[in-house]
């Protein structure tokens, strides 16, 4: 048990280096476990330098770098245990266009072998996806699925509005 | 194997039978506020054996079920159904499928399904961690959780790679 | 003391279920102090009933509506008591498109005795602002202030964006 | 009294002298992710005489002096002052300007300022609640903080209406 969970720590820390860089374009950030703790016992710390920047706390990463450091994490343990499936909510809320572009492009590339949901209200997060399916109250307080056609996105969220009061 | 629909029933705002394909690559879930998409990703924390009312946004486990809603009774019972394809044959015939079940009646009576048969949570809990699928750990973030990554706690953060190991 | 707080409460109360019905087109929401406490010490509850759904419980809301409803208690305290000066960070996140013109509108009306000033990746409450400051770090790590013509919100963010690494 | 500008000096990432012009109506505040869009709502906060460190995203209190970056040495000291405009005379003379100001030296020394006079916090705070401008309350909100309006218990939403009455 204590050799598996050791062996996935190195893994996702590999993983965590690479992704983060590619997401930040440069810096480096590392994962590590609670100094003199036995591996199945230990927390697990997380350090990141941005490119360019001195600071190394976490505490001072604005809320979009905070966002992107954390989708990093998630995407190195998933690239180290892959799962079937993946569903997401609303993850880029606080991610600017050019970071919800990277974000996306990282994980397309995982999604031959995994199927992604995200729930998003994003323009440039729809645009990407492959398919969108609505969900909307025709009757108000009963939630049903639409299909959305991908060329009307622009107005797709004001043409799914529940009826007017 | 891999999942090819989620199935609802009763379960928060879905008061009438709705049947999500989902498909390989990226999907996209979109809707106004409050149309029910977070709703799918609490059904899907559900049916996966979830225990705490809180980490389904309910103050009651029973808050689950269709409360009702204009000119529209409340729903007898919750159910949620994840559809899995067998592709090699795991677990029933090759090409088969698999459906994992759970339901909550108003009386409080609440089960777990495994192709219509009662089963217990632990079998299929261990189903999920058989298939790769996991029990909910890294493969479902629900909506405002990508923060609490970072802000969690070293000890805390160990339950991301306990499920992956 | 004792009469002013109650008197300032009774008026935001006022305001709230007005803004709270114009914002969510309907429903009814209210606040009250604790039962049974005297005014200086009660705590504030909040109940809030939307639109065509039976639920009451604020936990059961989603994360737009929960944000809507928060923004209308604020927007309430803020028309009993106005102030010369607002600063919003990204209060918009959680909002769809239509949420957001409503909210817009409202702080509109109050623009004429404050200077509202709201910082948005949203491209909707950029169109609806006046004049756009743009934060930007030509040098990295140092941030300064450039000015962005409203003509090119569509990439304005691109535009701004550090220099490629 | 009304706010007429917001000037910066070694403050978080503002290294460079930089004044932020507050106009009538809906100004938008807009740039990438961790371009110092927040650290100017916290310069703010700060100006105001915040004593938590924490609520500035710090963990400790000369975290807001800029602590350099890519070739470029750290501050001496971090300096907001906030300009209100003084219509009808009610500090100084009628149309004329009163700055409120603070800084921190990296040798830790404090200060608050008064039209470059050095006066107590109380006094600034004093001046603040006379103009209407408020100390923080409601009228500045930092980012994320919406969804903890309706997370508070009952005893802490009392604050808002506090700062109101
Ligand atoms: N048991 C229930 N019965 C009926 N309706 C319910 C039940 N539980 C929750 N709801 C309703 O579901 C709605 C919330 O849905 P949900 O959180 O999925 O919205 P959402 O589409 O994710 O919105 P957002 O974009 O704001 O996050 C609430 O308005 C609530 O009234
Ligand atoms: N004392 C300091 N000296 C230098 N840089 C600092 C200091 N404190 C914070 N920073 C930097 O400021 C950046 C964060 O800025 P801020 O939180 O204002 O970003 P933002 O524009 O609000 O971004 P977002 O859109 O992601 O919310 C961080 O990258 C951090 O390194
Ligand atoms: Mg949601
Ligand atoms: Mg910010």
């Amino acid at each position: 048990c204590r050799e598996r969970f050791v062996e996935t720590f190195e893994l996702v820390q590999g993983h965590f280096e690479q992704i983060f860089r590619r997401l930040f374009r440069g810096g480096k950030a590392e994962i590590t476990l609670t100094a003199d703790m036995d591996p199945l016992d230990a927390g697990i710390e997380i350090t990141a330098r941005l490119p360019g920047k001195n600071t190394k706390k976490l505490s001072l990463l604005s809320g979009g770098e905070q966002t992107l450091t954390a989708l990093s994490l998630l995407l190195a343990v998933f690239q180290s245990r892959p799962s079937p499936f993946c569903l997401l909510d609303e993850v880029d809320a606080a991610l600017d266009d050019a970071n919800v572009e990277r974000f996306i492009d990282v994980v397309q590339e995982f999604s031959d072998n995994t199927q992604f949901m995200v729930v998003t209200h994003n323009r440039i997060t729809m645009s990407r996806c492959e398919r969108l399916f609505g969900v909307t109250m025709r009757k108000r307080g009963v939630s049903m699925l639409v299909s959305v056609d991908m060329a009307d996105i622009p107005s797709s969220e004001a043409s799914m509005s529940p009826s007017e009061q | 194997m891999y999942l090819k629909r989620i199935e609802l029933e009763g379960f928060k705002s879905f008061a009438d039978r709705t049947v999500i394909p989902v498909e390989r690559g990226l999907t996209g879930i979109v809707g106004p506020n409050g149309c029910g998409k977070s709703n799918v990703v609490d059904a899907l924390i559900w049916v996966m054996g979830e225990r705490s009312a809180k980490a389904l946004r309910a103050d009651a486990m029973d808050d689950v079920i269709f409360k009702g809603a204009e000119g529209r009774a409340s729903a007898p019972y919750a159910m949620v159904e994840i559809i899995l394809g067998d592709e090699k044959g795991e677990i029933v015939e090759a090409g088969g499928e698999v459906a994992v079940g759970r339901r909550l009646f108003k009386t409080g009576e609440a089960e777990f399904l495994l192709n219509g048969r009662k089963v217990r949570r632990k079998d299929v809990r261990e189903l999920l961690m058989d298939t790769g699928l996991g029990v909910r750990g890294y493969m479902v973030l629900a909506q405002g959780k990508i923060a609490a990554v970072l802000e969690a706690n070293p000890a805390e953060r160990r339950s991301i790679f306990e499920e992956a190991a």
